[in-house]
């Protein structure tokens, strides 16, 4: 475990808690993709799968646990509790060429071709894209409640501080993951944009809006 | 050959 570690994985845990606090308060969970919730959902089930065959740590356990459970209760909270406040006019994302995008990767770029392996590789790639969703419903409505934006912001935040720690790792351990640095750099470029608004605007104050 | 992969991230 390394700073930039352990910042990350806080940042990820922080932005579900601000992801939930915003559909509690609000009581509403406009803004929020469905379609990316689901596929987070996904990513978390299939590469969690090692939870039933390799122990790391009391912390990843615990990790993996919460991040499963607090994903479905999410899609539970969209799909039941605040149905009425989801509009599926705006997240019309196609997310079977993400999903099917990923899984023909994972085919071809995996550890070793054994289902849990290539469904590992599935959810690292599948979780690359995963947010597209929800960036593609952020540009049809042109602006964003500024804690959807924190929880965007902290979402992405997260694995761009995994690159650091990958680099960290390489250095100090010689530790190689190329398909997860790959896969990384992706997600972090697919945020560029949002995060540039971001600090132009809903770090100074103002409301997030597309230009 | 089977590279060595840890994998002990979330």
């Amino acid at each position: 475990m390394n700073f930039f570690r352990l910042v990350a994985d806080l940042m990820h845990l922080a932005s579900i808690f601000i992801l939930l606090l915003k559909i509690q308060k609000t009581r509403s969970c406009a803004g929020i993709s469905f379609k990316t919730q689901l596929l987070y959902a996904i990513v978390f089930v299939t590469r969690y799968l090692d939870l039933f065959t390799t122990w790391i740590s009391l912390y990843n356990t615990i990790m993996k646990i919460f991040f499963i459970a607090s994903s479905v209760y999410i899609l539970y909270l969209m799909k039941y509790k605040f149905r009425a406040t989801y509009d599926p006019i705006l997240d019309t994302f196609r997310i079977e060429f993400l999903l099917a995008g990923s899984l023909v990767l994972a085919l071809i770029f995996n550890y070793d071709f054994v289902p849990m392996e290539i469904l590992w590789s599935f959810s690292i790639f599948l979780e690359s894209v995963a947010i597209l969703p929800q960036l593609f419903m952020l540009s049809r409505t042109g602006e964003a409640e500024t804690i959807t934006t924190h929880y965007i912001f902290a979402l992405g935040g997260y694995r761009a501080l995994y690159l650091c720690n990958w680099l960290w790792r390489y250095i100090f351990d010689g530790h190689v993951d190329v398909y997860a640095w790959v896969a990384g750099i992706v997600q972090t470029a697919l945020y560029s944009d949002f995060f540039y608004i971001y600090y132009t605007k809903v770090l100074h104050g103002k409301k997030f809006e597309l230009p | 050959k089977k590279k060595e992969h840890k994998k002990d991230e979330l």
